[in-house]
């Protein structure tokens, strides 16, 4: 029933008595920073009319109000030489392993999500949410190219004024590598291992869309809903997201260096090769 | 050339949105990863020659007293599923090696997973010295839904240190004397012996 500690003599993080993640040290920062799933419903629209469609495979539109999946998570911890494993489970969909390798001063987040319920009829777009008590003042920053970091504010936009009907879609962003909020004293950075969408809807938070099942066409073309059923009981998916968190200037590396260094081990990873070894010993191989 | 070539025309037919997640029909998906698959496949002949060229290079300049043709051709293989910890190689070898190569301009600390069947592995080093290594369990969805085809039940982790630039480096595992696992970290400890005499 005791928060528990993971990491390393670069970054650790408490777990706290509800399975879940609670706070985060690291560069010489303590935040506390949450990390919980949430869904949106689908919207349900009117596609004869072009304002109203529903959400499909080329649109992302949810409805405003997010749900929270699972209060709890319980856990079976993994401690040994190489790396700390936190894994998680949520529910009967939703599963995720924390893990602090010995060397590195990142956290990692494996996730696997699936396959999303529609028992009751609605269509669901899973979100993971990251909290924390950074005073991000509506601002962060989303990457479209893996290069350049767009500086993005809630609700606006640089050349006009909007007037967001969709508070929610209206705010994502697409993120090659990367977003990430800072005030003053932190930033706090989350890299994708793939092009996800991703946003900002509140101070201090980051949330990242990672799976969606829904059940109605967008009228785009498809003329079908992105409910898929290949392997009979709809679709798994599994991937990484990586936390970086530390001074928004300052230090050496600093956090940003941190972030760039981390991204191209991330996306330009060391390239694996395998060779069956039954025909040679040691020695011969050496 | 033309493996490249096609790698890249691939790449640049995936930059369409559809190539991204949550957005495409699965049967689209499906025709995108076999593309990759089939461009991954011509440059792995590309990348085989690479190896072996830098291999046959490096060992006919560690053994001076080699005066032969460097003819054992090894059979480097890609695992293209081991984002979903699936491995034929490693899951079904009683020994393997695992060749790491960095593509970066600068040294890298990468943390190797390998997925393998419910064992004790040793991972062995060039120098002869054994890397210490971790089993942790493969992350399994609750609902026991099969989502990959693959029997290894846990994946090994190591870490492959200080790769140099444009360079590599190569390890041996092999599978130990069966204890059973009771995920209290199996530890293979450093020895403290000198490294072997390794011309470099």
């Amino acid at each position: 029933n005791d928060p528990i500690t993971i990491g390393n003599k670069y970054i650790n993080i408490t777990i706290d008595n509800n399975g879940l993640l609670s706070s985060v040290s690291s560069n010489g920062i303590t935040t506390p920073v949450s990390q919980k799933f949430f869904y949106y419903d689908a919207a349900i629209g009117n596609n004869m009319a072009f304002v109203n469609r529903s959400s499909g495979a080329y649109i992302f539109r949810p409805n405003n109000t997010i749900h929270l999946i699972a209060e709890k998570a319980s856990i079976h911890i993994f401690r040994g030489p190489a790396v700390d494993e936190i894994h998680q489970i949520f529910n009967d969909w939703i599963s995720q392993v924390i893990r602090v390798y010995k060397n590195e001063n990142h956290i990692e987040f494996e996730w696997m999500i699936g396959p999303i319920p529609i028992d009751d009829g609605v269509g669901k777009e899973i979100v993971t949410r990251f909290d924390s008590d950074i005073k991000s003042n509506g601002v962060f920053f989303t990457d479209s190219n893996g290069r350049e970091e767009i500086r993005r504010k809630r609700n606006e936009r640089d050349t006009w004024t909007p007037n967001l009907l969709e508070k929610v879609a209206g705010n994502y962003y697409p993120l090659t590598a990367k977003i990430a909020i800072e005030d003053q004293k932190t930033r706090m950075a989350v890299l994708v291992d793939r092009a996800q969408g991703g946003s900002s809807l509140k101070d201090g938070s980051i949330e990242i869309m990672i799976h969606r099942r829904l059940l109605h066409d967008d009228a785009f073309g498809v003329e079908e809903a992105l409910n898929e059923t290949a392997f009979g009981s709809g679709l798994i998916v599994r991937g990484q997201h990586y936390l970086v968190l530390g001074p928004p200037t300052g230090g050496i590396p600093s956090t940003k260096a941190q972030e760039r260094f981390l991204q191209m081990e991330k996306l330009l990873p060391n390239w694996l090769f395998f060779s069956n070894a039954d025909q040679w010993s040691y020695s011969e191989w050496r | 050339e033309s493996h490249l070539t096609f790698m890249r025309e691939t790449m640049g037919i995936l930059q369409h949105h559809d190539a991204i997640t949550g957005t495409e029909k699965q049967k689209v998906a499906f025709d995108y990863a076999k593309q990759l698959a089939v461009a991954f496949r011509a440059c792995e002949i590309n990348s085989r020659l690479i190896l072996n060229t830098i291999v046959s290079g490096n060992v006919k300049a560690l053994s001076k007293s080699y005066d032969g043709e460097w003819d054992h051709q090894f059979e480097f293989k890609n695992c293209l599923n081991l984002n979903i910890s699936q491995c034929d190689i490693s899951e079904n070898s009683q020994q393997f090696t695992v060749t790491v190569y960095n593509p970066l301009s600068h040294s890298t600390f990468q943390y190797v997973r390998v997925p393998v069947m419910d064992a004790d592995y040793q991972v062995m080093d060039y120098r002869n010295i054994p890397t210490e290594s971790q089993m942790v369990p493969v992350p399994s969805p609750i609902n026991h839904i099969k989502y990959r085809s693959s029997n290894a039940t846990n994946e090994l982790v190591f870490l492959a240190a200080e790769v140099p630039p444009l360079g590599y480096k190569s390890y041996f595992i092999s599978k130990q004397a069966r204890f059973p696992t009771k995920f209290t970290p199996v530890v293979h400890m450093v020895s403290d012996q000198p490294p072997a005499s390794v011309e470099e």
